[in-house]
């Protein structure tokens, strides 16, 4: 563990906590993508099988159980409790386009050719497009609320950190995971353009809008 | 450097 990680993992940890305090607080889910809370349903269930037969350390297992039921638990908000406010009709990213391509990247490129290795492997591919669904509604509309910004800068910065995690490992420890970093690379670019505007303008106390 | 895939990130 070093500190890159660790920032990138709390910061992991405060976009979830960010994405619970908007839909409590506004008592919507107006602006978010079901079909990207959904892939991540998918990402962190077909990523840590492992917590059934693999101990890492307490960490580990309590960061692992907890993006679980919490992506799950925002599910639920999203299909039930506030059902009214969520709009399918403008979260229209298809989704198969990405889950297509990620079974076959997975089948190609995993560490072991066994049913758990090639999960771990699709849901690092799916994770990095994951957000593609979100990304694609908020160009859609246009504009945002304020703490939807806040909650996607923070799961960027956390993709963000885990790349000086992976040069830090590299140097120090002599570990490198090309599959993780590679995706990882994908990931974090998708989220330039986002950043480019939540920096100039979120942050600069005005409106999340795009240029139409 | 060697490869993982001990998987011991999140």
């Amino acid at each position: 563990m070093n500190l890159f990680r660790l920032f990138g993992d709390m910061s992991h940890l405060a976009s979830i906590l960010l994405l619970l305090y908007k839909i409590q607080t506004t008592r919507s889910v107006r602006g978010l993508s079901f079909k990207t809370q959904a892939l991540y349903v998918t990402v962190f269930v077909t990523r840590y099988l492992d917590l059934f037969y693999d101990y890492v350390s307490l960490y580990n297992s309590v960061m692992k159980t907890f993006f679980i039921t919490s992506s799950c638990y925002v599910l639920y908000l999203m299909k039930k409790k506030y059902r009214p406010t969520n709009d399918p009709s403008i979260d229209t990213f298809r989704v198969e386009y990405l889950l297509g391509p990620c079974v076959l990247l997975s089948l190609i490129f995993n560490y072991r050719f066994t049913f758990a290795e090639i999960l771990w492997s699709f849901s690092i591919f799916l994770e990095s497009v994951a957000i593609l669904p979100q990304l694609f509604m908020l160009q859609r509309t246009g504009e945002a609320e304020a703490i939807t910004t806040h909650y996607l800068a923070a799961l960027g910065a956390y993709r963000a950190l885990y790349i000086p995690n992976w040069i830090y490992r590299y140097w120090m420890e002599d570990q490198v995971d090309p599959i993780a970093v590679t995706a990882g690379i994908v990931q974090t670019a998708l989220y330039v353009d986002f950043f480019y505007v939540y920096f100039t303008k979120v942050l600069q106390g005005q409106r999340f809008e795009l240029p139409a | 450097a060697k490869e993982t895939g001990l998987h011991d990130e999140l």
